[in-house]
């Protein structure tokens, strides 16, 4: 999968939610609207009081995006982990230095592919997926593509193939 | 299997049956 196609598709999926048109990679690099965008998905483990760890008008300060980012990557591992039951160890997480230093699109794009992975497993995924099939074909293909990547490793028993054939 | 640009192709049911079975797979949310 072509990354920069990754970041594209997913910055198009982050525009399905309310209030999220227009985002570009430049609004994501604090971990603020990714944070908020996690809190939308699962309210019940990203709560208000895990909203409140993540630092919001952090500016420039590289430094204090990278904290925001790694508290916001660690609540998503361990909502695959805990919540979820999935393991992701098989997924390259992203350089978070990268993100918050220079808003770079490959990693950024593999970090949005795991909020896609919330969104698509938590208890409302019905309304994130049928969104998803109401994108052009070419993002769906992208975003079908993140998906299995994440899900069709070491076996998981929830994975979901291609064509449903349970590969 | 290829696309053709700008119109359905023949990745549309593959698609629509990967999400499908995506939204009919049992939520396994721990609580």
């Amino acid at each position: 999968m072509e990354s920069n196609s990754l970041c594209e598709s997913l910055l198009k999926w982050l525009e399905t939610f309310p209030g999220r048109e227009g985002t570009k990679i430049s609004h994501l690099t604090d971990g603020v609207l990714m944070a908020n965008v996690l809190h939308q998905i699962a309210p019940e483990y990203f709560s208000e009081y895990w909203l409140t760890r993540i630092k919001a008008d952090v500016g420039d300060n590289w430094r204090l995006k990278v904290s925001n980012l790694r508290k916001v990557q660690q609540g998503v591992v361990d909502y695959y982990q805990e919540q979820l039951n999935q393991s992701i160890r098989h997924f390259p997480l992203p350089d978070l230095n990268k993100i918050g230093e220079h808003g770079d699109a490959v990693e950024m794009g593999r970090m949005l592919q795991l909020l896609l992975g919330c969104a698509v497993n938590c208890e409302n995924k019905q309304q994130y997926i049928e969104a998803i099939m109401n994108m052009e074909e070419r993002v769906q293909k992208v975003i079908m593509e993140a998906i299995q990547e994440l899900m069709l490793r070491e076996g998981s028993p929830g994975a979901v193939g291609l064509d449903g054939d349970g590969r | 299997e290829m696309n053709k640009p700008g119109g359905p192709g023949p990745s549309e049911g593959v698609l629509a049956n990967f999400f499908n079975s995506l939204l009919s797979k049992k939520t396994a949310i721990n609580s």
